[in-house]
């Protein structure tokens, strides 16, 4: 009796064969190619590799690797290999990903991709960094009003463009020292900043500019009756994305984000950013 | 592998294919 589907079975391969980690390098440089929000991820651990006979010719590689955060927002033209991993302490955030890539003629292409992102535990946080404030919701009053004040100190030291805010990306709240952390990006306008008057009528540019800002607002203590805040952006060189899509959380948030109470819909790019594609082509969900 | 019948052979390091190796740190 022959077995059924002869040759369609699958072979199991090391996770840390030279085959299974050059198919992952490939998978991961798609995803982060294909970001638009959040921050660049870094392979970490290959969980496991099935490679399938396709016919009439090659294999797909089906993998499960897992990520982590790295400090380079998705927009950041930086290599992923020249950016940070997210240290414990800052609050990491893991990528848990499922591939499926085709190697045909020596060749690895992304067919799927599927990414799902969370924060290390609180309590996990908490063993290594006693005093780290542990990640915000970005939609918390505290983040919004650390992110305004900063965007509007930048904008009011710089001489260029007016500066729009594309998303929050990430926020910490030090409630004991009363400082919110907040890191966003950014994108520019055809106004200039000195002389905006209306930022609603500002519009993006054409070839877009992108910048990436990191902010610290101190709020008015009982000692310490001021304000403060301090913000640095690095503005990014005009860039061509690609045609982009999402990396979701199973909370529908993007890669490096705090779960969200509202019900944002999944995978909608933020304002000003491309749309996913429509049509044929790899599917990244 | 050639050893005396009567002398025990340790078996050898098992290696475990998947999964692989932690590049990072494990959360």
């Amino acid at each position: 009796v022959s077995p059924p589907n002869p040759g369609l079975g699958y072979r199991a391969l090391n996770c840390d064969d030279p085959e299974s980690e050059q198919a992952a390098l490939v998978a991961m440089d798609y995803l982060n190619k294909n970001l638009f929000r959040g921050y660049k991820h870094t392979l970490n651990q290959i969980d496991k590799v099935k490679v399938w006979s396709r016919r009439p010719t090659g294999e797909v590689f089906e993998m499960e690797i897992d990520t982590l955060e790295t400090t380079c927002h998705a927009l950041d033209p930086t290599p992923v290999a020249n950016c940070s991993v997210r240290s414990l302490g800052e609050h990491a955030v893991e990528g848990d990903c499922d591939f499926r890539v085709l190697k045909l003629d020596g060749q690895f292409t992304v067919l799927f991709a599927k990414c799902d992102s969370s924060p290390d535990s609180a309590e996990d946080l908490r063993k290594v960094c006693p005093d780290c404030p542990p990640l915000a919701q970005l939609n918390n009053t505290k983040v919004v009003h650390a992110v305004e004040a900063a965007l509007t100190a930048f904008n009011t030291q710089t001489n260029g463009s007016y500066f729009q805010l594309v998303e929050v990306s990430r926020a910490q709240i030090a409630y004991r020292t009363r400082m919110t952390y907040v890191e966003f990006a950014i994108a520019a306008t055809d106004c200039v900043a000195k002389e905006v008057t209306d930022p609603a009528k500002c519009n993006l540019l054409a070839e877009k500019q992108y910048g990436f800002c990191k902010g610290s607002f101190t709020e008015k203590g009982p000692v310490n009756g001021n304000e403060k805040v301090a913000v640095t952006c690095t503005v990014f060189p005009t860039q061509q994305l690609p045609v982009a899509a999402g990396v979701d959380d199973k909370e529908g948030n993007t890669a490096g984000e705090e779960p969200q109470p509202d019900n944002s819909p999944v995978a909608t790019p933020p304002a000003n950013l491309p749309e996913a594609p429509v049509g044929s082509g790899p599917l990244l969900v | 592998n050639v050893a005396q019948p009567s002398v025990a052979v340790a078996p050898g390091p098992v290696v475990q294919p998947c999964p692989g190796r932690i590049r990072h740190f494990k959360i």
